[in-house]
């Protein structure tokens, strides 16, 4: 079982790569990546060992194949469909935002109670109606979705998901959910950051 | 130094004490206070010396007590101003939730480039030119900032903050801001937490 918190590091490394791309460097040492990632090089290369070989010593690492390698062990060289639900002032903001394409990951449905169709204005996720989200989730066979719903029905929508096939959930309710051991949920809690920030600036 | 990990784990522990209080429990065990925070009571006994001695061995925490000797330390129990800079869907979107205020957190102010009125509709936060973000850092003695610009004008804005005298940022541009040692940045990358949750559907 690898820890969540080196696929988070998976994560920083392959910005790092994409960012070296960009900047057309073909090599990087394991020293120049950790730098650029904020991690100390025997992180990295503890980190890295859990899914192979990569790079040889001396020479560093290739930045193109690595790059390519940690898009597969991530899963984001496929682009996976995803679903929000609540479609309120967090919810269509998100909505709008292009950056979850670029990094493979498609919104390909929107459900709300009360759905409002200006909300999804111009944007081609289809906008349904909550009723419609377990026969969506089976149907499309969908596995991770968004939650952007008020704290008190935060619990039921996550039942419904589960219970429908999601195993992903990214929650922005400040509730804590209870979910199956198998399925898994990343919290967002922003007034949390805002607490986390403020005791550094005694 | 306290590392910023157990500073997490105190918003997490004084969100289960709120829980708790709400629902007139006053005292909690160790064991009991852990196991809704999701860690070890090892931890939590470890994470609360940084911090003074609390509770009585046998008869666990009282509730109030410890929330508000950690509401203390991380400084929630008086309202802290905060700037949002960047009033575009996201921003407008963190502008309107009252979950801020609520954890003692109040966005005085939001700036914007090209400020659209509508955005801030309702709102009493005063929406401003981006020509007065200066002037006003210094004028209010602000210290915390929310960050919504494109990734683009990202490092220029926080150039700008910090040299004005804005010590923490939450910054939600996926960019890696460069800053001095005593400023503190928590970045909130979405794309990344998608990424995270894919690699657990394999
Ligand atoms: N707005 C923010 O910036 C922000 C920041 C942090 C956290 N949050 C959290 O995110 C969540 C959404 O916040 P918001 O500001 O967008 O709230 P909102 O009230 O604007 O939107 C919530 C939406 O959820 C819909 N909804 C309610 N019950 C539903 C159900 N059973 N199924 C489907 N849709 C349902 C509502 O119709 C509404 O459109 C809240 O839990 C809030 O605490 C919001
Ligand atoms: N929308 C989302 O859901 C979302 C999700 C994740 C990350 N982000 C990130 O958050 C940031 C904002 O996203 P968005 O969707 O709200 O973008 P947006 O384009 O809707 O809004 C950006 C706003 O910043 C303003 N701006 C630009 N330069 C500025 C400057 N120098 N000073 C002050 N204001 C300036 C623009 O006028 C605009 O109103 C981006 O970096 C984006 O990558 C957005």
């Amino acid at each position: 079982e690898i820890p969540r918190k080196t696929i988070y590091r998976l994560s920083i490394f392959q910005r790092c790569l994409q960012r070296l791309k960009e900047n057309k460097v073909e090599t990087v040492s394991s020293e120049a990546l950790a730098k650029a990632a904020g991690v100390k090089p025997t992180q990295l290369r503890k980190d890295l060992t859990h899914f192979g070989q990569f790079g040889t010593r001396g020479l560093g690492y290739n930045v193109s194949g690595l790059s390519s390698a940690i898009a597969g062990v991530l899963g984001s060289s496929r682009l996976q469909p995803v679903i929000l639900v609540g479609v309120g002032n967090l919810g269509s903001a998100l909505l709008r935002y292009g950056g979850f394409q670029k990094e493979g990951f498609e919104i390909v449905a929107a459900f709300d109670s009360l759905p409002v169709p200006a909300r999804a204005k111009g944007l081609k996720t289809a906008l349904m109606k909550a009723t419609d989200l377990t026969r969506f989730i089976r149907r499309q066979n969908i596995k991770m979705a968004i939650l952007t719903v008020p704290a008190l029905h935060a619990q039921e929508v996550v039942n419904e998901m589960v219970a429908a096939g999601i195993q992903a959930i990214l929650n922005f309710s400040p509730v804590v959910l209870e979910v199956p051991k198998n399925i898994i949920v990343n919290n967002v809690d922003l007034a949390m950051e805002l607490e986390n920030l403020s005791y550094f600036i005694r």
